[in-house]
């Protein structure tokens, strides 16, 4: 059996938020590592990796591994049905092809069942040690420079040097570059912005992914860009004590 | 030009 409490349940309806619309059908795998998933959007120019650790939930029982196929638009609908303070209990019996979703607030409780999917997924190996950039950032900057130059254009050049990072993009009715600058705020750390770089990298990647991975901004005040010396770029939200939301973009390359 | 590579190619099957 597989079974999983989470007193926070607005947490996992922002986690679905952000994944919802780039990827139609996932595995949920649950083991000892918590409740995870790997998926590439159906053009497979995308990943999403996410970890929530056992040590999160007020309750987190998992006899043996499984996956749980599921289509994150249904999922995403049922747990709109629970209210936003509801604590979340998932459920799942040994082979059972359902996966039950219990909401409890002090005034009642609601139960949903979902059917399974079989899901093809394979896994993949994630190496960071490539990294060669590694950019901090408030979150909620990073969402308002994507969204501004997609008013401009398609794709953002992103580039990371001593001075700072800049992200540029060019349009039909111009240019646009925004440059932020490394900038510590000892006492409001979530304000700072922190550059490591082992060497200047540069790369191009299409702003509608980028739009796309903003989605989890309420999930996290921070955001971390990471570029590697291949020109993937990972953009990843810490979900406060329990895990991360991870986007890795593959960048456009000269023809 | 530019073309769009895909994410395939960056990680290893396990």
């Amino acid at each position: 059996m597989f079974e999983l409490r989470l007193v926070q349940g607005s947490l996992l309806k922002k986690v679905l938020e952000a994944i919802k619309d780039l990827v139609n059908d996932a595995n949920f795998d649950c083991s000892a590592t918590g409740f995870s998933l790997q998926a590439m959007d159906p053009s497979h120019v995308a990943l999403v990796a996410l970890l929530l650790r056992p040590d999160g939930f007020e309750h987190y029982r998992c006899d043996r591994n499984i996956s749980m196929g599921m289509n994150l638009n249904n999922m995403s609908k049922i747990l709109k049905c629970g209210g936003n303070d509801d604590i979340i209990t998932i459920r799942a019996d040994d082979g059972s092809d359902t996966v039950t979703f219990m909401f409890e607030s002090p005034n009642g409780s609601a139960n949903f069942e979902m059917n399974l999917m079989d899901i093809d997924s394979e896994h993949h190996g994630i190496d960071e040690s490539k990294c060669c950039a590694v950019v901090r950032m408030p979150s909620s900057e990073f969402q308002r420079i994507c969204k501004v130059l997609s008013s401009i254009g398609d794709t953002v050049v992103i580039s990371v040097t001593n001075e700072g990072v800049q992200f540029s993009t060019r349009g039909d009715i111009g240019t646009a570059n925004i440059v932020c600058r490394q900038n510590i705020n000892v006492d409001k750390p979530e304000e700072s912005t922190v550059i490591e770089m082992s060497q200047p990298v540069s790369s191009q990647f299409p702003l509608r992914y980028m739009n796309s991975f903003t989605k989890a901004t309420p999930l996290s005040n921070t955001v971390t860009i990471s570029l590697t010396s291949e020109l993937l770029l990972a953009v990843e939200y810490t979900i406060a004590e329990m895990g991360y939301i991870r986007f890795y973009l593959a960048p456009k390359i000269e023809d | 030009g530019s073309k769009q590579s895909t994410i395939t190619r960056f990680f290893s099957k396990i």
